[in-house]
């Protein structure tokens, strides 16, 4: 799977996802990349796209209770997106997600050994990382 | 005036023991190429969809990376793809699920969100929908990778030896 959320100038944000899912997957099965609140979000407060073991992005609705904590819940981004993260990992659902809140600041946890990440902002230096580092 | 973007290739890294240096180096430049395929759009004051968008193309066009080119087998030893686009402001959104053939699944779900009524569209009538609208598409050779099908015949015979799920990330999510 792979994924890009941004903030453009105007302050407006987007998310995008997109996946060839899980080796071996049941014919049909389909992950959380398509179903909104799960694998892919964006609102005024906050952008994110998830990557892992779908089935349990779904079932909780990772996107959406990262977004509803930084709405309703007044967490910061970074605090709903690792506490998420965290907790679904506690469940066994592997992965991570990339997010990014209206002021352009962004959070990339994960919960396994890695995820091949990036970032970049108005300084235009690219930033990439796979392991924990 | 801020601006700025993130991006994943996904959670199924390499071990870290199975990462040569070269390796690595190469999924670090297929993640600049798409950070900087999205920096180009943002810098130009243009808006954050275009720019995720962008991103995620280029993470698409890079047969490292589990999506559209580099996209795993199903069990069948099929291609099924999946893809979402959402803008925050007005709460736009597209996608598209259990489909093979578009170049860009991410350009299929723009197409669901901007020139269709619905939010997700699924199989034969997303793949119809897509042709109507012009997406562009690629026969079923292009997504082919040596590496995906030969993991997907490894995680197979696994199954015929174990049903336990002893697959790490790397063998689970491509």
């Amino acid at each position: 799977t792979v994924g890009a959320v941004a903030r453009d100038a105007a302050g407006k944000l987007a998310a995008a996802t997109s996946t060839g899912g899980m080796t071996g997957k049941a014919p049909g099965r389909v992950g959380d990349t398509a179903v909104l609140g799960a694998g892919t979000w964006a609102d005024e407060n906050c952008a994110i796209s998830a990557t892992g073991h779908g089935e349990f992005f779904m079932r909780y609705a990772a996107a959406h209770d990262i977004a509803s904590r930084v709405r309703i819940g007044g967490e910061s981004l970074a605090t709903a997106a690792e506490q998420v993260v965290a907790a679904l990992g506690a469940l066994g659902g592997s992965g991570g997600l990339i997010a990014v809140d209206a002021a352009g600041e962004v959070a990339l946890p994960f919960n396994g050994s890695g995820m091949y990440r990036g970032l970049i902002g108005v300084d235009g230096v690219a930033l990439t990382g796979i392991y924990r580092e | 005036m801020r601006y700025s973007l993130a991006i994943h290739g996904g959670a199924g890294v390499r071990r870290r023991e199975a990462m040569t240096a070269e390796a690595a180096a190469e999924f670090r430049a297929g993640l600049r190429t798409a950070l900087l395929a999205g920096y180009r759009v943002l810098q130009s004051g243009g808006p954050a969809l275009d720019a995720v968008t962008a991103a995620v193309m280029a993470l698409e066009d890079d047969p490292q990376f589990n999506a559209a080119r580099g996209a795993v087998y199903t069990s069948a030893g099929t291609h099924e793809m999946d893809a979402a686009v959402m803008e925050g402001s007005t709460r736009a959104a597209g996608a598209v699920a259990g489909i093979a053939g578009p170049r860009n699944p991410v350009l299929a779900a723009r197409a669901v969100m901007e020139r269709s009524e619905h939010v997700l569209l699924i199989g034969e009538g997303a793949i119809s929908f897509c042709r109507e609208q012009g997406v562009a598409f690629e026969d079923p050779t292009y997504f082919h990778t040596e590496w995906r099908w030969k993991a997907l015949q490894e995680e197979l015979e696994r199954r015929r030896l174990t049903a336990e799920d002893t697959r790490d990330d790397a063998a689970r999510h491509g």
